[in-house]
């Protein structure tokens, strides 16, 4: 994964991206 | 007898009970046979890939689906597992209820099938020019009906959670976030755009609680 651009800001989560807290 | 209050309750209780007394608490044999006759993603992605690719490959769009399935699963435990580590939380009640959530981490399972696999090696000459134009990314969304804006939540946190995933297929996951980032979220139904408005009448309102001179 060393090439691949992580767009998540530190300590984000998929939980944030669909709305769960 | 004059009909109380507490009376009329208990009557209307009482003819609850002997409705339900009888019942099961399971689906009747009849609910579930309309319930199995119901499309689901499943049926849906073994059509269109038999559609596609010809009626001769039905058992190879089954074969790909069920590895799908397992990807999915199989991703799902890792991202779950990484984020109670992260949150510190045990109940995902609220992701694991969001169906959007289920069916975008599904059609990236079966977009890195597809992709892993690419045109069936028993499909005709013809069939195989229908496969490339048609099967390739964004067939997948389009068939499961999802959103691309959708998808791209999810591709990152699969990335993270499948260590096993090649470099090229890493490259492919990729390519489809830059694809969706620069056309397809931004068809007229994406749902990026009720975000920014969301994210505008946020900092507007932000805006108007800061004093003038911040």
């Amino acid at each position: 994964t060393q090439d691949y651009h992580f767009g998540l800001e530190e300590g984000e989560g998929i939980s944030e991206l669909f709305d769960c807290d | 007898l004059q009909q109380t209050p507490v009376r009329a309750a208990m009557n209307t209780i009482q003819q609850l009970m002997m409705i339900l007394n009888s019942a099961s608490d399971e689906p009747s044999d009849n609910l579930v046979s309309y319930f199995n006759n119901c499309t689901n993603l499943s049926c849906v992605f073994k059509q269109k890939f038999a559609e596609a690719v010809g009626q001769g490959c039905i058992e190879i769009g089954s074969q790909r689906y069920r590895l799908g399935v397992r990807l999915y699963y199989r991703v799902m435990e890792s991202i779950l597992k990484s984020e109670e580590k992260r949150l510190s939380i045990h109940n995902f009640s609220k992701l694991l209820n969001n169906n959007i959530f289920h069916v975008s981490l599904l059609a990236c399972a079966l977009e890195v099938v597809m992709a892993t696999y690419g045109t069936p090696r028993n499909a005709s000459l013809n069939d195989r020019t229908i496969m490339e134009t048609d099967l390739s990314f964004p067939w997948i969304i389009n068939i499961l009906d999802l959103k691309a804006f959708d998808l791209y939540k999810v591709i990152e946190s699969f990335i993270k959670a499948e260590p096993n995933l090649t470099r090229e297929m890493i490259k492919h996951l990729e390519c489809c976030e830059h694809r969706i980032m620069e056309s397809l979220a931004w068809q007229s139904d994406s749902p990026l755009f009720e975000l920014i408005k969301q994210s505008k009448e946020r900092d507007g309102q932000a805006d108007q609680l800061e004093p003038v001179g911040n």
